[in-house]
């Protein structure tokens, strides 16, 4: 996954993200796509999340997940959710709760419940941070204030790091797979080639278009991604893209 | 495009001019109304993905078992008390996952299995 936040010069915030997902799960050596991926695909919708006709906020979904990946929330803030891999990673956490353990929330839970009742940034990032999990995850929140972008590194029981878009000296703030105080795996490193492409883009190109450029840049998309997000929280406009990257492209 | 990447150079085509895509990428909306019961909310989408739900299940059922014993034995577990964990769920996750295996037809227990997706997957 790619998640970015970045500011207009205006100071009007865009989130966007690439969802990918299925590394090793079945590797088609005929078509040279990766299985559940392409499963995925077919199952992207965005969702309207409405209480008495109006709109609580928007999501993208893949049909029957109730959790929450990748969300806007109307002139508040907006939300995604990347893959944080780690060896005390889900598998313990899953094992605890099928033991009785249930003190602790499912990630999908966890962003549901701060879509649906979070009323500030700031709430969000708390709840964010602080709630015991399942799964380690990193999360990538973005406000309607200059200057609202932070990407929350989370362990199972808390956060072991918050990363303000002020502390990274940039008027973005991008996250991958990896801490962001640590190199990527060689092999796998998005990050770099992302921040290329935002820096040749420049602030002054800050929108949807710009934004949707950078994530069309291989490896930035790969074989995994199923869906390109765009996210403006002052509007709550939120446009998703199926995506697909045709040979020659990266397999992640 | 093309690219090289090391630790120390990193060289990278950055794309340009593909927005707006393919308006067939687009992706369409569906209303979750959260003042329905939480069994209701999701009706018409499950009926609408029923297949693909299904068909996804089923890879990845197909391939976390070839992780091994442990892998097997929580999907089996979730396959047989999937009906006796849902109801420890939360509100309203409990009767919203009823209600996507009531709708799509899908075994309650694999539903479940579905929404906890991205724990299984971040070892």
């Amino acid at each position: 996954c790619t998640s970015i936040v970045a500011e207009d010069p205006s100071g009007a915030l865009y989130h966007a993200r690439n969802l990918d997902f299925g590394l090793f799960i079945g590797w088609d050596v005929k078509n040279n796509t990766w299985a559940v991926t392409e499963r995925l695909r077919p199952l992207i919708v965005n969702l309207d999340w409405q209480s008495g006709g109006r709109t609580v906020f928007k999501s993208v979904n893949f049909a029957g997940y109730t959790g929450i990946l990748t969300a806007v929330k109307p002139k508040l803030f907006t939300m995604s959710m990347d893959e944080r891999f780690n060896i005390d990673g889900g598998f313990v956490g899953i094992i605890k709760w099928l033991l009785g353990d249930h003190k602790q929330k499912w990630m999908g839970f966890l962003t549901r419940d701060v879509m649906e009742n979070a009323t500030s940034y700031s709430q969000a990032r708390t709840m964010l941070a602080n709630t015991v999990m399942l799964s380690p995850a990193y999360f990538i929140l973005g406000g309607n204030q200059s200057g609202e972008g932070t990407v929350i590194t989370r362990s199972r029981e808390a956060a072991v790091d918050i990363w303000k878009m002020s502390n990274a000296s940039r008027w973005y703030i991008l996250e991958t797979n990896y801490d962001h105080w640590e190199a990527p795996l060689f092999l796998d490193d998005r990050r770099a080639p992302a921040h290329k492409c935002m820096d040749a883009m420049g602030q002054k190109n800050t929108g949807f278009a710009g934004i949707f450029n950078v994530l069309s840049s291989q490896p930035v998309l790969n074989k995994l991604t199923t869906y390109t997000a765009l996210m403006k929280v002052s509007t709550g406009e939120l446009e998703t893209y199926i995506r697909t990257c045709k040979d020659p492209c990266s397999p992640w | 495009s093309f690219f090289v990447v090391d630790a120390q150079n990193v060289t990278v085509t950055c794309e340009k001019g593909l927005y707006p895509p393919d308006s067939k990428t687009k992706v369409g909306t569906y209303i979750i109304n959260l003042d329905l019961p939480p069994e209701q909310r999701w009706a018409q989408l499950a009926k609408d993905k029923a297949t693909e739900i299904k068909a996804l299940i089923d890879s990845f059922k197909e391939f976390i078992l070839d992780w091994g014993p442990a892998t097997k034995a929580i999907i089996e577990f979730l396959d047989s008390k999937g009906g006796d964990l849902d109801a420890t769920l939360p509100y309203p996750f409990a009767g919203e996952i009823k209600g996507l295996a009531d709708n799509t037809g899908i075994n309650l227990g694999e539903m479940l299995l579905y929404n906890l997706f991205y724990e299984f997957f971040t070892v």
